[in-house]
């Protein structure tokens, strides 16, 4: 029994029977799009399961990875303005050869309790890694910023497209040594903000939650509709 | 010469019978989120030759079944799927990606002989 669900679950593209530990939180958007396929085949609607119309791209697996990096701590004064660094890193492996990645969303959720009322306006920068994180290295050496996006209040969750980044990741596994972000508080030094700094960047610490969402297309499963446009 | 019509009650014939698959029995649960279950159904039921044209049978079937007719060698049309429809799952695999893929194929939505 054991040797044909073996089988069974190649054929769903396991190579092996999961075993999480705990589940991970689900995002609202794949529920939604769970439940809306979900309905659809109830009712008996015929869907294009190669388009996820939600997200408006191409596709039949949508993968949420989590981040795997971690916190960097400096030994040396940091910058009165910096709050908070952490090496994001999301293992693309899984993403097998044939498919295609159509989508690539990075999510970094501050947490709903990031903020005071009317707190510091936080400002953050992405910037890609250019060599692997030496152990007890303070910063990674960080490439150009690609990303710097001011954050005056809590948002939910912030979204930024890493399509061509996961891309060439893929292409180039090698090449995937992470992405460093960096959380300044604007403003830092105006009176009253001070004792508020230390409190918001702990709480950031706590509440930062990143995810990369990759959306692929498999080419053996979705070769008909190129086939309907002909 | 006439074929000999088959001693088979309509409730035998090749039809869809229901068949509820829960993960958990397969210890499935563990890893795929959701859903919990689905209605798979499966075919089962006689095809004899002299309904094999209106058990949704596909002209093989037919021209098989009349085979057997003449030689009981060649085995008997079966009752098989003639439409499946896919569903999604939710599950988390091995690294803790979640993952929302759709599995063609998966519920049987019409039997016929084949």
């Amino acid at each position: 029994l054991q040797f044909q669900e073996h089988d069974f679950l190649q054929l769903l593209g396991l190579d092996k029977v999961p075993s999480p530990q705990k589940f991970q939180p689900v995002p609202r958007i794949l529920k939604k799009i769970f439940h809306d396929q979900e309905a659809a085949a109830t009712i008996g609607v015929s869907q294009d399961l190669c388009f996820v119309k939600e997200l408006g791209v191409r596709g039949n697996v949508l993968r949420l990875l989590p981040d795997q990096g971690f916190f960097l701590y400096s030994k040396k004064i940091p910058q009165a303005s910096s709050c908070l660094q952490k090496l994001l890193y999301f293992n693309l492996s899984a993403v097998k050869d044939k498919e295609q990645l159509t989508m690539a969303q990075l999510g970094l959720d501050l947490g709903p309790n990031t903020y005071y009322h009317l707190g510091p306006e936080l400002e953050l920068a992405l910037s890609l890694v250019q060599e692997p994180h030496v152990w007890g290295q303070a910063v990674p050496k960080p490439g150009k910023v690609f990303v710097l996006q001011s954050v005056p209040w809590p948002q939910g969750v912030l979204h930024f497209n890493l399509l061509d980044v996961a891309k060439d990741w893929n292409n180039n596994p090698q090449k995937n040594v992470g992405l460093f972000l960096e959380i300044f508080v604007k403003g830092h030094g105006d009176a009253g903000v001070n004792f508020q700094l230390e409190d918001t960047c702990v709480r950031l610490r706590c509440s930062l939650h990143a995810s990369l969402m990759v959306v692929t297309l498999d080419p053996e499963q979705c070769h008909h509709s190129s086939r309907k446009k002909r | 010469a006439a074929l000999p019509a088959p001693n088979v009650s309509c409730k035998n014939l090749c039809h869809r019978h229901q068949l509820f698959i829960n993960f958990r029995d397969l210890g499935w649960h563990k890893w795929i989120i959701a859903p919990k279950g689905f209605m798979a159904n499966y075919c089962h039921g006689d095809c004899p030759f002299s309904l094999t044209t209106s058990l949704n049978s596909s002209n093989y079937a037919f021209m098989q079944a009349l085979m057997h007719a003449i030689d009981p060698a060649i085995p008997q049309a079966v009752c098989i799927p003639t439409k499946l429809s896919p569903i999604s799952m939710l599950y988390q695999d091995n690294d803790d990606n979640v993952i929302l893929r759709h599995y063609d194929d998966m519920v049987v939505d019409e039997c016929g002989c084949g």
